[in-house]
């Protein structure tokens, strides 16, 4: 694992609650607001079991902590998207809270029903973002969270020992936090 | 030659990267029009300097060559220092947008030149 240059974290007190909210405007339909809102909790939820920090989705988008939107092309943070595949999402370090997914992708919250050989697994790369914006950098272990590459049709979602010690080493651990209950081998792919 | 990632990519979408194939192969003294480009995405993604475009050549000269050897180490590839094709395949594979410039874990061992 790695940090971003001087180590930023969130710096609240224990345990600490983020914020979240979708943009009102920045966001895809053809996935269900209700579909949507459960792949975020999910992924939120898998940081939150490690360490002892909750994440609550706000209503108010300009105050919440973490704002995530998807947007097409240059969208004005000086890091423009290029269309399908290649850049899928960006986010920025502590204490920032920009959470960007390319609006061009095919996003998929099913491989069963989302045919698209070019198809991206939202909530891998929502699990991924979220790590960066709690402080991690990328990471060289292949099968870890926070490895910066993820091909079509692939799901990656749950953490690894890499990305937990690293998150871990900026929050400390959530008290209910078991090391036995990561999983040698949670890595699926899918291709349809 | 297989490159076994491209293999679930349609080829007739806008796969950014999908160019770079081109430069399978290449090593250092390697002059192929257009690395100049790909010199820019490992500018874009922390492993060159930044630099002004005009100035980026399309030789695989010395300080590509240790991008490259970075690049291969953060992506956990086989150190060559060549474009092989696993190195080729990583960089066009989709990936985040954040740079893999980033400063290492306390813990882990770093060497400095004395």
């Amino acid at each position: 694992y790695a940090y971003f240059h001087g180590q930023p974290r969130w710096a609240r007190s224990s345990p600490m609650t983020l914020t979240y909210a979708f943009s009102p405007v920045n966001i895809i339909h053809y996935v269900s607001q209700s579909d949507l809102k459960a792949v975020f909790e999910r992924a939120f939820s898998r940081w939150s079991a490690v360490i002892p920090v909750n994440f609550t989705e706000a209503n108010n988008y300009w105050a919440a902590d973490i704002k995530i939107g998807f947007y097409h092309g240059d969208h004005g943070d000086g890091e423009a998207f290029d269309g399908v595949l290649g850049i899928l999402a960006h986010a920025f370090s502590p204490e920032n809270g920009r959470f960007h997914l390319d609006a061009a992708e095919t996003w998929a919250v099913d491989f069963g029903s989302e045919k698209s050989k070019v198809a991206v697994d939202l909530e891998s790369v929502v699990t991924h973002e979220i790590g960066h914006i709690l402080g991690l950098a990328h990471s060289s272990v292949k099968q870890a969270v926070m490895y910066p590459s993820l091909s079509p049709r692939t799901k990656k979602v749950d953490l690894r020992l890499d990305d937990v010690e690293g998150v871990q080493s900026l929050y400390g651990s959530n008290p209910n936090f078991k090391f036995s209950s990561l999983l040698a081998s949670d890595t699926s792919i899918s291709v349809g | 030659r297989t490159l076994p990632e491209l293999t679930v990519v349609d080829s007739r979408n806008n796969n950014t990267w999908r160019h770079f194939v081109k430069f399978l192969d290449a090593g250092k003294g390697s002059h192929v029009t257009g690395m100049s480009e790909l010199k820019k995405y490992f500018q874009r993604f922390g492993y060159l300097d930044t630099v002004p475009e005009t100035s980026l050549t399309d030789t695989f000269d010395d300080r590509f060559e240790s991008a490259v050897i970075t690049y291969q180490k953060n992506l956990g590839l086989a150190v060559t220092g060549k474009l092989d094709t696993d190195t080729v395949t990583q960089i066009i594979s989709p990936r985040c947008g954040v740079s893999d410039d980033a400063a290492p874990a306390p813990h882990k061992l770093h060497v400095s030149r004395h």
